[in-house]
């Protein structure tokens, strides 16, 4: 152990046990998330090279391998419980992303919140047990978060009770979305329902893209991964066009908005509840902004106290970098946001799933607000932690540049959460335009 | 705005609309709310807050009016007012964030704890109001003297957090792993670690790499 980290250690006028099992929420939650860490730190399986010295081809390999290695160990270990597994994936993945990810952030969490019954029964054990491998293309390469601007259509055809998919212009083809490109076999496409001649907008469709067993697109299917990006290197977002390519009615996701076979279009209840996946990611991301900037604070702050630069007085030994005032004035504030961060994303987490529960017994009320509120807060917190992580990295001088101090990665897989799930910006005005309703 | 406007109390995160000097029964300007901060307390930074959001969420709502009475569409009045509007609802989710730190300290039991969490909510509270400062001015939330008191009170916050920097941030209870780098290593031997990490390049796979003999040597040969 270095001694000066020691040596801050024995200075604390603090247990940190006792805050860890504040934020994790209890110290039950705390053993059980330490034992399911201790499963994978032991287990040869999980052990990986170091992703920085690896090409793009060879990161994606790596990625795929060791979501196929998570699937069969949490199977393996019995672990089913959403927050537990998503402790298994934060340590099984360390800053990187996986090409299965969006298979279980989207995917699967769409069926739950717009699939019927025997939708979900239908499709939710394939996807668990990747079978399914799904993902969400909701973005196209012409638009983004303006949704009502989507151009993909799904035409019902009463005849053969089927709708009939197409990307009708180059900026209509479906981009961006993770795993897309070559993982999955399977997405929620949304697209702009027509039925009967009318348009009604947005709305969500089972796709398969790709073949199960040989894995080669289906006709009419055009996929393919969209290249480099300024990080997340082992995922392949991908691009999706759709020549008329026909899928049976059921494959629209029909918990609250219905076509009848014969075109009969039954209104949901709200608009805003065909965007419930979006509200649910949204919320996630405040959390995942608390994580991100806490990881940055914790490099930056402990080799803040091993490094030792400079002088303060004349003659004395280098003091430790973390003595400066201007390096505190850096890094508290971002410690403290961390903090911050970590509440408010326990705080819209049980406030999403308390509303989610009203609506599920149809008692839409409180909607608007946490539509609004998920949208200002995840765009709040993930441009404070973008800009804190940027921080955190200068603040660790010349090494902080170099993949070894970790903040790269921290900053590459996480700068995109200000752009992704609705820009930032835009995110803001829907906030304000709720703000001035009320 | 408009409900509120419209004399329809309304609720949650909110609810502070309701409290607008232009709701009271005797209208009072902007420039009489209260200036007098107590910036060791969190009730009262909160209330800052609150005051600011809803002072920004106000001007916004008139500028968006008087756009529209300006015979714009309500799509071009938005589109001209979309600047005040963002920060209205970035100085919403301010206070939000404020608030729910805020809060949670009350139910945490460990005084020693609670202490320490006080001191960064603190921190955390007065240093958004020193970084957004102008809008903590000009709504006379915060008089130019208090202000001065922030920016103190934040550089002593500084010193009393310096401490218990590593062990809040140990709290976190990150795995090396899980951190991925060697810098923020739990046991802080960083420079031997460093030097490991470098070997493993791949141009350091051969001592001499392969461009040498391919580009390199024919030019030097030349020459």
């Amino acid at each position: 152990m270095n001694p000066d980290l020691r040596k801050e250690r024995a200075a604390a006028t603090f247990n940190p046990e006792l805050i860890t099992h504040i934020l994790d929420g209890s110290p039950e939650n705390t053993r059980r998330r330490r034992e399911i860490e201790n499963l994978i730190l032991n287990d040869p399986d999980f052990q990986h090279e170091d992703y920085n010295f690896l090409t793009r081809s060879q990161r994606y390999e790596v990625a795929v391998k060791k979501s196929a290695t998570m699937v069969k160990k949490m199977r393996e270990f019995g672990i089913a419980d959403p927050e537990e597994i998503m402790w298994f994936k934060k340590l099984h993945m360390v800053n990187f992303v996986e090409p299965v990810g969006l298979n279980y952030s989207m995917f699967i969490p769409t069926l739950l919140n717009q699939g019927t019954t025997a939708q979900q029964e239908k499709w939710m054990h394939p996807s668990q047990e990747l079978q399914i491998i799904g993902t969400y293309a909701q973005t196209e390469m012409g638009h983004g978060t303006h949704l009502r601007g989507l151009e993909t259509t799904a035409t019902y055809d009463p005849k053969t009770q089927e709708f009939i998919l197409n990307s009708p212009t180059v900026t209509s083809i479906k981009w961006w979305p993770g795993g897309l490109g070559k993982t999955s076999n399977h997405a929620i496409v949304l697209a702009q329902l027509i039925t009967r001649g009318e348009c009604y907008g947005l709305h969500a469709f089972v796709v398969p893209i790709r073949e199960i067993g040989t894995h080669k697109p289906l006709p009419g299917i055009t996929v393919g991964d969209i290249g480099p990006k300024f990080g997340y290197e082992e995922m392949d977002n991908g691009y999706l066009k759709m020549d008329n390519y026909r899928i049976p009615r059921e494959n629209m996701l029909m918990k609250y908005a219905q076509v009848k076979p014969d075109g009969t279009y039954v209104k949901p209840l709200s608009n805003k509840l065909t965007y419930g996946t979006m509200v649910f990611v949204r919320s996630f991301l405040v959390g995942s902004a608390a994580q991100s900037l806490s990881k940055a604070c914790t490099i930056a702050i402990r080799y803040s106290a091993v490094r030792r630069q400079s002088e303060i007085k004349r003659s004395e030994p280098e003091p430790q970098i973390l003595d400066f005032q201007t390096q505190q004035y850096k890094l508290f504030p971002l410690l403290a946001t961390a903090y911050a961060f970590h509440f408010l994303g326990r705080y819209i987490k049980e406030t999403y799933m308390r509303i989610n529960e009203s609506i599920g017994q149809g008692d839409l009320s409180e909607l608007p607000e946490l539509h609004a509120l998920t949208a200002g807060l995840k765009a709040f917190t993930t441009w404070t932690a973008n800009a804190g992580i940027e921080e955190c990295r200068m603040a660790c001088g010349g090494h902080g540049y170099s993949h070894s101090s970790g903040i790269p990665n921290i900053y590459v897989t996480f700068t995109p959460a200000c752009t992704f799930e609705g820009e930032n910006t835009v995110m803001m005005l829907q906030t304000a335009r709720f703000l001035m309703k009320i | 705005y408009d409900q509120v406007q419209s004399g329809k109390l309304v609720g949650g995160m909110v609810s502070y609309l309701n409290d607008l000097p232009s709701q009271r029964i005797q209208p009072q300007q902007v420039a009489v709310w209260p200036t007098l901060v107590d910036i060791n307390s969190l009730d009262s930074l909160t209330e800052a807050y609150k005051l600011r959001a809803a002072r920004l969420v106000e001007i916004a709502a008139k500028n968006l009016q008087a756009q529209v009475s300006h015979r714009k569409s309500k799509e071009v009045a938005w589109n001209l007012t979309s600047v005040d509007l963002v920060r209205a609802s970035e100085a919403h989710c301010h206070y939000v964030t404020v608030k729910v730190f805020a809060d949670k300290l009350p139910k945490i039991q460990d005084r020693a704890v609670q202490a320490v969490l006080r001191n960064l909510c603190l921190l955390y509270s007065l240093y958004g109001i020193s970084q957004k400062g102008g809008d903590f001015l000009e709504g006379n939330i915060i008089t130019g003297a208090q202000m001065s008191q922030v920016n103190s009170r934040i550089l002593e916050l500084l010193t009393v957090t310096r401490p218990n920097a590593v062990a809040l941030v140990d709290a976190f209870d990150f795995k090396d792993v899980t951190l991925g780098s060697v810098l923020g290593r739990y046991d802080g031997n960083v420079y031997e670690n460093l030097f490991e990490w470098a070997k493993k390049s791949p141009l350091n796979k051969t001592e001499v790499h392969e461009s040498y003999y391919k580009h390199l040597k024919p030019l030097q040969s030349k020459l």
